[in-house]
C-alpha cells in the first residue's frame, strides 16, 4: 500500500533524530528506537540530553525547535563523550 | 573542555595544509588558515609554524565521504568538518568536508569560521552550549573582519594553556542573557508586531504572544548588515525598518534589505556635523520620526521627506529628565526610551514620563 504522507514524514523525522543522536550523542546504532514507547527508551533519553545541551524545553519529543536545530549544518564532533 | 583534558605538551606547534578545495583560491585558503590560527594564538602563549614537507602536529585536509577515520562525511551541508583532540598521529588533525560550498565571505560556509572552530578541538576544547560561542556546535556566519573571539571561548582555551603574554589581556563579546539585569541595548524597533532588541552582533526577538525571547545573530537574518547597529525605527505605514550605524543607514522592506543600501544619513537632512544616530522612533499617528543624537533631537517628516524647521532641540526641553537616549520605540501610543538599564514610558499626548522600569521588562523575567 502507498505509505501515507504522515507516516512518511514520521519515518523521515525518526531517521533524522536517530542519525543526529547517533552522530553527536552516542546513541548506539543497534538499539531499535521507538519514539512512542514509554520507560527508559534510549532515544528519548538521548533526545532529552540534546535538548538540555541546546537549552531547549526538555520534552524527550522531537518538537519543532528540536528538529530545527537538528537540521542546521554543524561540526561533526559529538557534543558529549570521547571523540578520538 | 574535552574529557580527560587532553592538551599539547609544547606551546610551539606546527601545522600543514595537505590539500586545497577547488572552490577557493589557494591563497585565500592559506589566509583563512592563518587567520583561524591567530584567533587562538592571540589569546594564549601558543605559536603555530607552517611546515610543508613533514608530519605536523595539526594536519589540515579536505576529505570526501568515508576517509578512513571512522567518521565519514555526509555530502553537502549537515556535517561540515571535524577535528581530533591533541595527541600523536591523527591527534590535532582537522578534516573539512570537500563537498561543502567553502568561501571567504558569507556565501556557503565561511572557511575561516569553520577552521577556527575545528582548531578549538585540535587544541583540546569541546563544544560550548553558549549560542554566541565559537565552539557552539551549529554553524553561524560572522564576517571575518568583524570576528571577535567570544569571552566563553577565551575562558575555555586559557583554562588549558594560560593567558597570552600581552600586557593587556584580550577580552571578547559576551552573549546577552535576556534576564540579565545589567543588559543594555544599542537599538530597538518594532517589526510587523514583534519587537527587535539589537545588542552587538545579536538580536533579541520578542513576539507579544510568545513567552520566551528568541536570541539570534543579526547575520542569521541579514548577512549584509554589520553588527553594532546603533539606531532603528519602523515606519509601519511603509512596512519598512530603517537601521543606522555610524553615518550610514539601511532599509528593511518587509524582512529583506532593500537594494541600493547603505546610503549616507545626510540624505535625510542631517548636517555634516552629525556622525551617528543614537536612537530613533516613528510616531505613526503624526508621520513624524524623531532622531536622537547626543543631548539633542531632530524631527523628520516622513511625508515631506525632510527635516522639520526649528530643529535640533534639546531632548530635556520636550522629553523631560530622560536626557540622552540609547534606544527608543513606539508601541500602542506610548514611546519607550532606554538609557542604560533604565526604561522610561513616555506619553506623547501628555508630553510626560508616565512610568519608569528596568530595560528588560519586556522579557517576562
Amino acid at each position: 500500500l502507498p505509505v501515507s504522507p504522515e507516516a512518511e514524514d514520521e519515518r523521515k523525522t525518526l531517521q533524522l533524530v536517530e542519525s543526529y543522536l547517533q552522530n553527536f550523542y552516542n546513541l548506539q546504532k543497534d538499539q531499535k528506537p521507538h519514539l512512542r514507547t514509554k520507560g527508559d527508551n534510549p532515544i528519548v533519553e538521548k533526545l532529552k540530553e540534546m535538548q538540555a545541551f541546546f537549552g531547549l524545553q526538555v520534552t524527550g519529543k522531537p518538537d519543532l525547535d528540536t528538529l530545527e536545530i537538528m537540521k542546521k549544518s554543524r561540526c561533526g564532533v559529538p557534543d558529549v563523550g570521547e571523540y578520538s | 573542555l574535552t574529557p580527560g583534558n587532553p592538551k599539547w605538551k609544547r606551546n610551539d606547534l606546527t601545522y600543514r595544509i595537505l590539500n586545497y578545495t577547488p572552490k577557493m583560491r589557494q591563497a585565500d585558503v592559506e589566509k583563512a588558515v592563518q587567520k583561524a590560527l591567530s584567533v587562538w594564538s592571540n589569546v594564549t602563549p601558543l605559536t603555530f609554524k607552517k611546515v610543508d614537507d613533514r608530519e605536523a602536529d595539526i594536519m589540515i585536509s579536505f576529505a570526501y565521504r568515508d576517509h578512513k577515520d571512522n567518521s565519514p562525511f555526509d555530502g553537502p551541508n549537515g556535517q561540515l568538518a571535524h577535528a581530533f583532540q591533541p595527541g600523536e598521529g591523527i591527534g590535532g588533525d582537522v578534516h573539512l568536508d570537500e563537498e561543502e560550498d567553502w568561501s571567504k565571505d558569507g556565501r556557503g560556509y565561511n572557511l575561516f569560521i569553520v577552521l577556527a572552530h575545528e582548531l578549538g578541538h585540535s587544541l583540546g576544547l569541546s563544544h560550548s552550549n553558549d549560542p554566541g560561542a565559537l565552539m557552539y556546535p551549529s554553524y553561524s556566519y560572522t564576517a571575518p573582519n568583524e570576528f571577535l573571539l567570544p569571552q566563553d571561548d577565551i575562558d575555555g582555551i586559557q583554562a588549558i594553556y594560560g593567558q597570552s603574554s600581552a600586557a593587556v589581556q584580550p577580552t571578547g563579546p559576551v552573549t546577552p542573557q535576556p534576564c540579565d539585569p545589567n543588559l543594555t541595548f544599542d537599538a530597538i524597533a518594532t517589526l510587523r508586531g514583534e519587537i527587535m532588541f539589537f545588542k552587538g552582533r545579536y538580536m533579541l526577538r520578542k513576539h507579544p504572544e510568545r513567552a520566551e525571547t528568541e536570541l539570534n545573530f543579526v547575520s542569521l537574518f541579514w548577512p549584509k548588515l554589520p553588527s553594532g547597529i546603533q539606531a532603528t525605527y519602523e515606519n509601519i505605514e511603509r512596512d519598512e525598518v530603517l537601521l543606522f550605524k555610524e553615518d550610514k543607514y539601511w532599509v528593511l522592506r518587509g524582512y529583506d534589505i532593500a537594494p541600493g543600501y547603505p546610503k549616507p544619513i545626510y540624505r535625510l537632512g542631517f548636517p555634516k556635523t552629525v556622525k551617528r544616530v543614537n536612537a530613533a522612533y516613528n510616531d505613526e499617528t503624526t508621520g513624524k520620526t524623531y532622531f536622537f543624537i547626543a543631548d539633542r533631537y531632530w524631527r523628520y517628516d516622513e511625508n515631506k521627506k525632510s527635516m522639520d524647521h526649528g530643529y535640533p532641540r534639546k531632548i530635556v526641553s520636550d522629553f523631560g529628565k530622560i536626557g540622552r537616549v540609547d534606544a527608543a520605540f513606539q508601541k500602542d501610543g506610548y514611546v519607550y526610551f532606554f538609557r542604560g538599564t533604565t526604561q522610561f514610558q513616555f506619553d506623547p499626548r501628555a508630553k510626560r514620563i508616565v512610568r519608569q522600569m528596568k530595560s528588560i521588562s519586556w522579557f517576562n523575567c
